[in-house]
């Protein structure tokens, strides 16, 4: 569609700029909830410690609690609020990437809007996207909302303090999503107990 | 917009069917994995015991998975795949309406592509949307998605045996819902302990 295509051109515009800034820009998605915010929260201290500079781009249809709890952990933030679209597109992001110091830059995390569908067909500018699944959302979601997965380098079951509550079959979503996107990268966290955060900070340092 | 009018206008013509037939159409919608199939498997069996024909709509991106689960309850139900969409339309609901037999429900209950944003931005036809909130997506969902909030007739606060192993402000959420929405009718369930269950179907009883 031509909405696409004027979309990926100016995404590739974004592209361009965040590698000459020598920026790795990662964009994370998952259904409302699933725990991108809390998940950056657990690995922006990590990486941060680790003598990684991480910029975040919080995008939502409106207000700024994502930007607030992220501009406690000290690191760049600028909120985009959508106004009503469900997905953030490369236009937006196009608009902010010059309040981000991108040159002090490592890493730019964005933060899509809470959505398992449209923000998996529109490239910002990323050089990979990274979602989050909560295991609260059921073992089906792969299969049912196949999109994201196959658009996903890595997939992060998230909440899995709470799986001894739930009926939540790990092997069945690990298979379909696998069945989905061979190579994708699977990671199991709890933000809560920081279980399996290690694995995914080790993981994210070595992308640039 | 142009597409929301065409859309209005075939809603509009939907409903006039609906009206007809006698049938009462509610429009289930929330974010991935709230509940709402569980919802429907909760409710379903309760308000056939008591006499009332109900017929559900199932709609996802792909596959069938939802319709099987309600095929079980013995009620007519169809599913239809948006392809990719992330909500229904209008004129999905349109084609399948001639395959379901109207003239024997008292009920139709149209369940929508997991999304908390766009679904509520499209009639079908509806007498009322009625939405589900898992307690585990966070309580500034309210918030954060208003636009849903606002179009709904009533709320479910679904999942709350899962409450006391997350930090969920039920206070914060049922506040800001009715900020965003002062009439909105609040339930609170959980589709394992079948808390609120019975609450809810009366109301959806009298609803006739
Ligand atoms: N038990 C438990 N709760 C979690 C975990 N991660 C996040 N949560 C909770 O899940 C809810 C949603 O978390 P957020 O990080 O705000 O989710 P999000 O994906 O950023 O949500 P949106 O940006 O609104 O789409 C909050 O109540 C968190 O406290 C976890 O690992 N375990
Ligand atoms: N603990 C608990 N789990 C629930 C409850 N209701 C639903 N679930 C679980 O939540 C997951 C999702 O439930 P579904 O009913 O499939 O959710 P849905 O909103 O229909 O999902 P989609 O149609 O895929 O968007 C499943 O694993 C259910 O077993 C509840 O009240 N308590
Ligand atoms: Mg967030
Ligand atoms: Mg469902």
């Amino acid at each position: 569609s031509k909405i696409l295509e004027a979309n990926d051109r100016l995404a590739d515009s974004n592209a361009r700029k965040l590698k000459a800034a020598g920026v790795y820009t990662i964009n994370l998605m998952g259904a409302p909830g699933a725990g991108k915010t809390s998940v950056l929260e657990a690995v922006i201290t990590q990486l941060k410690s680790g003598g990684l500079r991480v910029g975040v781009i919080e995008g939502d249809i409106t207000g700024s609690e994502d930007a607030q709890r992220i501009a406690t952990l000290n690191v760049p933030v600028v909120q985009i609020n959508t106004g009503g679209a469900c997905h953030l597109d490369a236009n937006m992001i196009n608009e902010v990437l010059d309040s981000m110091p991108l040159d002090s830059l490592d890493m730019l995390i964005i933060e899509n809007v809470g959505n398992l569908v449209c923000p998996a067909e529109f490239k910002v500018g990323e050089d990979i996207k990274l979602m989050v699944l909560s295991v609260t959302e059921g073992d089906d979601k792969p299969l049912k909302y196949p999109l994201m997965f196959r658009e996903s380098a890595a997939l992060v079951f998230n909440k899995i303090d709470l799986l001894p509550y739930i009926n939540f079959n790990m092997d069945r979503a690990q298979k379909d999503a696998m069945t989905i996107h061979h190579e994708i990268r699977i990671f199991k966290t709890s933000c809560k107990t920081r279980d399996g955060v290690e694995e995914l900070c080790a993981w994210l340092k070595g992308l640039r």
